[in-house]
């Protein structure tokens, strides 16, 4: 902090400073400069998502809490370290898997995914994840600094979350800035809010790379590693997902397994 | 009561010994990391260490430092870094070589792959904890992530997001091949 940040004669109430637009919402951000966020060490964010609306995967330098203030939806972490303890092999319709049993009819494709297959039982599950949840307005949620995140609006109204995030906290770091980290997407606005940075559009973090290093340490080929840097993208980082969003998630509280069911007959 | 705590707690801790490492591949090298659990005094310092030791065309898989900047000193050899930072720029492509120091902050990622025989460097992190998270690799931000919200995030097939998921076995450590500096970024 700065000498006498502190030194407030005067409160207002204050409105977001910077917009950032995208496909399938916009995230609204205060002004951290402000004196009075300044004094208190915060910086603010409001995230509007869509129905069907995903916001990308990102994580910050410091640690932030969350409110959801409307609407429901689904909310993903990765933590370093963590297991993949959502698995689940029949997650899509009979129709998707057919999808995959066309991909078995072209031959190449067919012995690419038996080859699959071939690398060990863990490939055989369908998807397997880190843990999902229900998030509904109330929810209040904890994220500590460089763990990733994700949100996706599966109701019919807009996600509203608001956030706070604690740059004065010892997990951050770096300077008194919100710096978020895109693993995703990208943001052709820039980092508006910070000072004394020319503005450039912002990119995600696979951007930094050369295609053939992500290329080696994913094992995939160029052109899919020039496909992570999203440099084609203007979709921003709240996107829209067009059909179904099948990712493995549990039952809805008060929401009785289905298994249960079948046995109450 | 000093006696028995501060006066008689442990201070040092050698990080050269392999037979300690917590990363280990025969062909390619070790990683040994010195944090809190494994020095409890750090604990006061709030600060950890890493030592690593790779073989020619080791590479590090690509990671970041969640909660920690890290100060990176080679001790041994030569290696071709990169870091990226927030603004997914490139903010260092280089070699790395003996006697040099590199700054790492917290949240940047890096990807470093060894380009001499031997390189061997040691990484001071700020938090006694010190937490990586990984962009590729068994144990990455990737494996963790559902196969919809990588095939929705980067516009690619569920076949390739799943080859971008579960391709990579390996945690830490890696074999690259091909040249080891590909000019500025676009």
């Amino acid at each position: 902090q700065f000498p006498n940040e502190c030194q407030l004669d005067q409160l207002n109430a204050i409105e977001p400073s910077h917009v950032l637009k995208a496909e399938a919402g916009r995230i609204e951000v205060w002004d951290h400069h402000a004196p009075q966020l300044r004094c208190s060490g915060v910086s603010f964010v409001r995230y509007v998502i869509e129905s069907k609306g995903l916001y990308l995967p990102s994580f910050l330098n410091t640690a932030k809490l969350s409110f959801v203030a409307k609407g429901r939806g689904l909310m993903g972490r990765v933590i370093p370290g963590c297991a993949e303890t959502f698995q689940d092999s029949s997650v899509f319709q009979p129709g998707q898997q057919g999808q995959g049993q066309q991909g078995r009819g072209q031959q190449g494709q067919g012995q690419e995914q038996e080859q699959e297959q071939g690398q060990g039982q863990r490939q055989s599950f369908r998807d397997m994840h880190q843990k999902v949840e229900h998030i509904r307005s109330g929810d209040t949620i904890a994220t500590p600094t460089g763990v990733a995140q994700w949100f996706y609006n599966d109701g019919n109204q807009p996600l509203v979350i608001v956030s706070v995030l604690d740059l004065a906290n010892h997990q951050n770091q770096l300077d008194r800035n919100p710096r978020p980290f895109y693993l995703a997407g990208n943001n052709p606005q820039g980092q508006v809010w910070l000072q004394g940075r020319q503005q450039q559009p912002q990119n995600n973090i696979f951007n930094g790379f050369p295609p053939e290093v992500i290329a080696q340490a994913l094992k995939i080929n160029v052109q899919t590693a020039q496909q992570l840097q999203n440099q084609q993208d203007n979709r921003g980082n709240i996107v829209f997902v067009k059909g179904e969003f099948g990712v493995i998630r549990p039952p809805l509280r008060g929401q009785r397994p289905q298994e249960e069911e079948a046995v109450g007959n | 009561g000093l006696e028995e705590t501060i006066c008689s707690a442990r201070s040092t801790d050698n990080l050269d010994d392999p037979s300690n490492a917590d990363v280990y591949k025969p062909q390619l090298g070790y990683i040994s990391t010195l944090n809190s659990y494994d020095l409890p005094i750090l604990r006061f310092l709030r600060l950890s260490a890493l030592r690593g030791s790779i073989r020619q065309n080791a590479m590090v898989l690509p990671q970041w430092n969640a909660n920690a900047n890290a100060i990176l000193y080679v001790t041994d050899g030569e290696a071709q870094v990169q870091v990226v930072n927030d603004n997914g720029e490139r903010v260092f492509d280089g070699q790395v070589s003996q006697g040099q120091l590199l700054a790492i902050p917290q949240g940047f990622a890096v990807v470093k792959r060894a380009t001499s025989d031997q390189f061997r460097w040691v990484e001071f992190k700020t938090n006694a904890n010190a937490q990586i998270n990984t962009l590729a690799g068994r144990t990455s931000i990737m494996a963790g992530l559902p196969l919809e919200v990588i095939s929705n995030g980067y516009q690619i097939s569920p076949q390739e997001a799943r080859k971008v998921k579960f391709n990579t076995l390996e945690t830490t450590l890696t074999h690259a091949s091909g040249p080891a500096s590909y000019g500025r970024p676009r």
